[in-house]
């Protein structure tokens, strides 16, 4: 464990309770891209199905848990409970174009042929992806309030963060994982556009206007 | 080396 993976993960928790937070507080998923979500559980469950064969430290264990609770509490108020405030008309992004592909490529590009690990890389490649529909959906709406914007920027950070990370395991550990280092670079500069928006409108009290 | 010990990673 580095600095760099653990502020990584505390921002990644830190994205999750916002959002949570937000469509509880306010009762409403407005602006919330559920299909982004679903693909953030999907994430979670394939990468963390070595929950049951595999024991990292407790911290490890305890995280992939709060992740994956967390991942199916912000589906089950996003498609049940706060279901009318669902915004169908804007979260329209066809996320079996994502799907099909990451486990197209998986199949492909992986380090071992098992069932595991092709569902970890499946993962990798699907997570590097799976923000999309909620961009898509700030860019068709134009605009997303700042909770949401926070969210996002803690979201994109986490990875940032994990990039650092692997840029110090291997200066000091030799250890390195091309696929998760590629995926991570994919989907940081998939926020750039973002990060640019926030830190020169957001963080000067602004909304986020976003080009539509 | 590849992935094994990435799985210390969330």
């Amino acid at each position: 464990m580095n600095i760099f993976r653990l502020t990584g993960d505390l921002a990644h928790l830190i994205a999750i309770i916002i959002l949570l937070h937000k469509i509880w507080k306010s009762r409403s998923c407005a602006g919330i891209s559920g299909k982004s979500q679903v693909l953030f559980a999907l994430v979670y469950t394939t990468r963390y199905l070595d929950l049951v064969t595999s024991y990292v430290s407790i911290y490890n264990t305890f995280m992939k848990f709060v992740f994956l609770a967390t991942s199916y509490a912000t589906i089950y108020l996003i498609y049940v409970k706060f279901k009318a405030t669902y915004d169908h008309n804007h979260d329209t992004f066809r996320i079996e174009f994502l799907i099909l592909p990451s486990l197209a490529l998986a199949l492909l590009i992986n380090h071992y042929f098992n069932f595991l690990e092709v569902l970890w890389t499946f993962s990798i490649y699907l997570e590097s992806v799976a923000i999309l529909p909620q961009l898509f959906m700030v860019s068709k709406t134009g605009e997303a309030e700042s909770i949401t914007s926070h969210y996002l920027f803690a979201l994109g950070s986490y990875r940032a963060l994990y990039i650092l990370n692997w840029i110090y395991r291997y200066a000091t550990e030799g250890h390195y994982d091309l696929i998760a280092i590629v995926a991570g670079v994919v989907q940081t500069v998939l926020y750039c556009d973002f990060f640019y928006l926030y830190i020169t409108k957001v963080l000067k009290g602004k909304k986020l206007q976003l080009p539509a | 080396d590849t992935g094994t010990d990435t799985k210390d990673e969330l």
